[in-house]
């Protein structure tokens, strides 16, 4: 394997994004990208994270390759690169190590690291293809805001979209509260827009705890779409310019 | 009361 990215920043981000959700973790390089896909030691949440072989120039690979990475060690080399830095990922076909080179615009300084890989025996779980009745497009910043502010109240957080739009609420022992978004649509920064695509109206209850861990991705885009279907995993994706991370968390369902 | 579910029980395993 041989990838060069332009931006070591978004690497950076992508695991800063996935890093206190999944400890060890291969990444599998084929044809398409380099593509992760993990759960979480409790089986609630899962990450999903795919970088295109196109956001690469250029992606040598002769054959696909599973890099067992720990996160940890994979985040104390990371932090060596500026974000600006030209990155090169770098492994042989049976490889032991990974090896990054951080260079910087200027070409005068090269650092080069390499981190031991370990063997990961990991299971993929087949994840549906799924029509989901809800799809919530928003601000990342303002979804990592609610999960922050409603966290105070309470453990869980219920998430009802309707026509007249999507509403976050809890309890707890001090009190309640909840966060009501309307569709808007903003011309000149779309980012900032609220959108809501509704087949049928949606209710279901999440912990909050895994939210404001999946809001950790909101470095990587100013836009979030929720995805929900009654009783199935909500998806939350952060799409990249040429990649995604997606995080699926299992509902709380009442017996 | 509401009790978390894991994804097992809407993800299959291959």
């Amino acid at each position: 394997l041989e990838a060069r990215l332009e931006q070591a920043g978004v690497l950076k981000k992508v695991v800063d994004a996935i890093k206190d959700l999944v400890q060890d973790c291969n990444f599998d390089c084929n044809d398409s990208g380099i593509a992760l896909q993990a759960m979480d030691n409790s089986h609630v949440a899962l990450v999903s994270m795919l970088l295109k072989s196109e956001g690469f120039s250029p992606y040598r690979l002769d054959r696909n390759v599973a890099l067992g990475v720990n996160l940890t060690s994979l985040t104390k080399v990371l932090r060596c690169a500026q974000n600006e830095d030209i990155l090169t990922l770098k492994a042989e076909d049976a490889p032991d190590t990974l090896s990054l080179v951080f260079e910087n615009a200027e070409n005068d300084r090269i650092s080069e690291y390499e981190i031991k890989l370990m063997d990961i025996d990991q299971e993929h779980l087949g994840i549906p293809e799924t029509e989901y009745a809800a799809a919530i497009s928003m601000p990342s910043a303002e979804f990592q805001r609610i999960c922050r502010d409603l966290n105070q109240l309470s453990e869980s957080v219920a998430i009802e979209a309707s026509k007249e739009g999507v509403k976050f609420s809890c309890s707890g022992d001090i009190g309640s509260g909840s966060v009501t978004l309307r569709q808007h649509n903003n011309v000149d920064r779309p980012e900032l827009s609220t959108k809501i695509e509704l087949t049928e109206p949606v209710a279901l209850t999440f912990s909050l705890k895994y939210l404001v861990n999946f809001c950790k991705a909101s470095a990587l885009s100013s836009v979030v779409t929720l995805s929900l279907s009654n009783e199935v995993p909500l998806l939350v994706e952060y799409a990249m310019g040429s990649g995604f991370v997606r995080f699926y968390l299992a509902p709380k369902i009442g017996e | 009361v509401k009790s978390q579910t894991t994804l097992g029980r809407f993800f299959s395993l291959p």
